[in-house]
């Protein structure tokens, strides 16, 4: 059964597409068959991949204003790991599908229209909680939140949960918050250390009729570490481009916990 | 003369909030008066400076559909340092706005409504290049790119540059690019020195009918330093929080150079 997985927060810079490019390599290299979507403008995940995202490669912009099949617009990276790319012409998107029927659903659409061959689809979103995410969290099972454990960042994770609860609610029955992810971790300062506290706090007091009820704080941390941050200037994911650094170890862990929980070693 | 600041960069965390937070701070503590607008729907620069956010409050969503005059949005932090408020109802404008005349300009056209009692003005604004940042760019005098050194946050800088060109060519005559910032400097990596040698060589080679031909990569740069990423939590700036962290001293620099090159000494 293919499970599909959001990872978001509105808050820039926080270690998303980090998240989506590494932890959907790790899986892959376990044998598990991943497709990657990138729902950002920006390409971000596209260029960690190495694919190449220009305007005239059929992507997500394309699956969702002119309904070409996700298995269209897959680009293969490896045996086990595809991407679907995103361009440029995709900004545009929220304001031309403003009057579209069902213009939350497109995504959910096009995911449901064919059987995919994968195991795990990870969708990386822009830091907004606009069309776009909004799309990702309509076709989605379940959300992983990546934050960086700072104040500013902590800010945004009550208007987050609302959003996934409203979608939950009016859209997409199944969805539910599955963990947060913490990146960009410096063990060393007391800050993270109280961030970590309070975001623990909070999802031990979930009431049960919310769909963050059994969210869970990963015991895996994805420490600051440079590697992770040059990487992608080589379109190469931390385990092909560093497979001893801190960033891959860290990944790994993941991919380990990821998997365990979702009943899948 | 007043002069209106915008400081950009779609790419999220970056460093816009905290420049926009700790410059307008460093310059108001220097006796000029300032005045910063919040123009991101997560209110982190109103949260930053201490003011509280509600959705009772007037503030630049209200300046921005009903026509609220900026004197009276404006919040007092100091006798030097004011802000315009955000609050999430502004995540809403960018879609509620898609049928407004001149949808682009509202900022600019409150601008230009009265005379404002400020030297400088500095607008925060969400990591995006839609409507809110448009309004930015068209009501600026310049822009500042606050950059981290990072591959990813590279790769926007050309549409980045592409965005204030055609705003300057069909809606605002006199922006330009002043100068790009580097903001979560880590002088041991790498990776900064890289990013940093293809900045300047960029800069360099401008030609001089662009918008950015006389962009300077500012000499100062932010350290990383967790003290900038504590203060927002207590509403501080740096120099009330920690004045002789590196945060604090850096953006002293910062704000000293700003001065300089504006000939404002
Ligand atoms: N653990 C880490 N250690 C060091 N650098 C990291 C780490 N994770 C991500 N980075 C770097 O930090 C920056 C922000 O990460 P990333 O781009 O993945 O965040 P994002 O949430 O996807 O950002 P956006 O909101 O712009 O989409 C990037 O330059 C990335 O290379
Ligand atoms: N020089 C620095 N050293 C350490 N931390 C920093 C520094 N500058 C900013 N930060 C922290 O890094 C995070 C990102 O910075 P900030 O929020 O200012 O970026 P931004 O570009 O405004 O992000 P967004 O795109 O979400 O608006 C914040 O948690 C901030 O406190
Ligand atoms: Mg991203
Ligand atoms: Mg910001």
């Amino acid at each position: 059964l293919m499970r599909t997985i959001a990872l978001i927060n509105q808050k820039g810079g926080v270690g998303k597409t980090t998240t989506v490019a590494n932890l959907s390599a790790a899986l892959a290299a376990r044998g598990r068959r991943v497709l990657a979507i990138d729902l950002d403008p920006q390409s971000h995940l596209t260029l960690h991949l190495g694919a190449e995202a220009g305007t005239a490669t059929t992507g997500i912009y394309h699956v969702l204003t002119e309904g070409t099949a996700l298995s269209a617009a897959a680009m293969k990276i490896s045996e086990t790991l595809w991407v679907v790319p995103s361009s440029i012409d995709l900004a545009g998107a929220e304001i031309e599908l403003v009057s579209t029927v069902g213009r939350e659903q497109l995504l959910a659409d096009r995911l449901a229209a064919e059987t995919l061959p994968f195991d795990y689809v990870l969708i990386d979103c822009p830091p907004s909680l606009g069309l776009l995410t909004l799309n990702a969290l309509a076709a989605a099972d379940e959300v992983i939140i990546p934050l960086q454990p700072h104040f500013l960042a902590l800010q945004g994770f009550g208007k987050l949960l609302e959003t996934v609860a409203l979608v939950q609610r009016r859209i997409n029955r199944k969805l539910r918050v599955f963990g947060v992810v913490l990146c960009m971790y410096e063990s060393a300062t007391r800050l993270a250390g109280e961030v970590t506290d309070d975001i623990e706090e909070f999802l031990r007091h979930g009431d049960s009729s919310t769909p963050w009820a059994r969210a869970k704080l990963f015991e895996t941390r994805i420490r600051r570490n440079v590697k992770l941050a040059e990487c992608p200037s080589f379109g190469k994911t931390i385990n092909a481009y560093a497979p001893q650094s801190n960033g891959a170890v860290d990944y790994e862990f993941l991919a380990d916990e990821f998997l365990a929980l979702h009943g899948d070693m």
